[in-house]
């Protein structure tokens, strides 16, 4: 799975998700990918999500307008929620993979609870960044 | 104004000790080429939607991730793809699944975010939506990579064995999930 979020200079933030699914899958199976809400979700006024992962426990939980939700409702950074989600509410089920997201400041989460996950960001006047390892 | 972009690859078992120098290099390149073209975008004023989709495009045509070329392959030895994209001002989205000819499914979600009063579009259907909005084509083993195609082998080696299995998703994950 590939994903990607952006924030532009008339303050909108877009998400985009894209994968192949599953090895050796049957049935016409679909994961959270294209799933709004699960897999991809944005709202200028909390954040945007692009998630990876085993997509039937995101899909469970609509893992990335779960992270918009607590922002909005509970008032959590992009931080907290996101890593409530993944660290607390993912990994209670069983489920692995992990998430990106930046929120309408700018502020950018890379959150997983894999052993990896390839990922990057770069923002106003700060280098790039690319990470694979926990 | 403050911009940023940010992008993944796919998460799993990514172990240090199974990437060779070389392979490591190829992703770690591939992931900076996407996230500067992204960047580049934003900077020079454009959307965030273009940028999204400038990252995508670079990931869905590398065979490195799983997405676009370089997909995994179905039990029936086939990609099928899926993609979505939303748009944070207004809430509107666009999202396609299971399509097999549209060589970048993220311009297939990003035409049924404008041109289609729906949300998500699947199967055949969705890849007839994307021929009439003229989105570039490939034969259905355009995606098929030798790589991929060694992973489901390997997969179905195991469900003689042990039953039906699907494969974990992701580089180097060696969990198997059972259907």
């Amino acid at each position: 799975t590939v994903g990607a979020v952006a924030l532009d200079q008339s303050g909108n933030i877009v998400a985009g998700t894209s994968t192949g699914g599953m090895t050796n899958k049957k049935y016409g199976r679909v994961g959270d990918s294209p799933i709004i809400g699960a897999g991809t979700y944005a709202n200028n006024n909390t954040c945007g999500i692009s998630c990876t992962g085993h997509g039937e426990y995101f899909i469970r939980l609509g893992v990335a307008k779960d992270v918009s939700d607590q922002m909005k409702y509970q008032n959590k950074s992009i931080e907290e929620a996101s890593e409530h989600t993944i660290q607390d509410q993912l990994t209670e089920i069983g489920g692995t993979g992990g998430l990106v997201g930046l929120d309408k400041d700018g502020n950018i989460v890379m959150e997983f609870n894999t052993p990896g996950m390839f990922r990057g960001y770069k923002k106003t006047k700060e280098t790039t960044v690319v990470k694979i390892y926990k | 104004k403050k911009i940023a972009i940010v992008i993944h690859g796919g998460a799993g078992v990514i172990k240090r000790e199974n990437m060779t120098p070389e392979k490591d290099k190829a992703y770690r390149e591939k992931l900076d080429e996407a996230l500067n073209a992204g960047y580049s975008i934003l900077e020079n004023g454009g959307t965030s939607e273009e940028a999204v989709i400038s990252a995508i495009m670079i990931l869905e045509n590398s065979p490195l991730f799983n997405a676009g070329k370089g997909a995994v392959l179905t039990h029936n030895e086939e990609c099928e793809l899926d993609a979505s994209i939303m748009f944070g001002k207004n809430l509107n989205a666009g999202a396609v699944a299971g399509v097999k000819t549209v060589k970048n499914p993220i311009l297939a979600a990003q035409a049924v975010m404008h041109n289609s009063k729906h949300v998500m579009l699947s199967g055949k259907g969705a890849d007839t939506f994307a021929e009439e909005q003229n989105l570039e084509l490939v034969e259905a083993n355009y995606f098929i990579t030798e790589r991929r195609h060694k992973s489901l082998l390997k997969a179905k080696e195991l469900e003689q064995s042990q039953g039906y299995i699907e494969r974990g998703n992701d580089e180097g994950n060696n969990n198997f999930k059972y259907g």
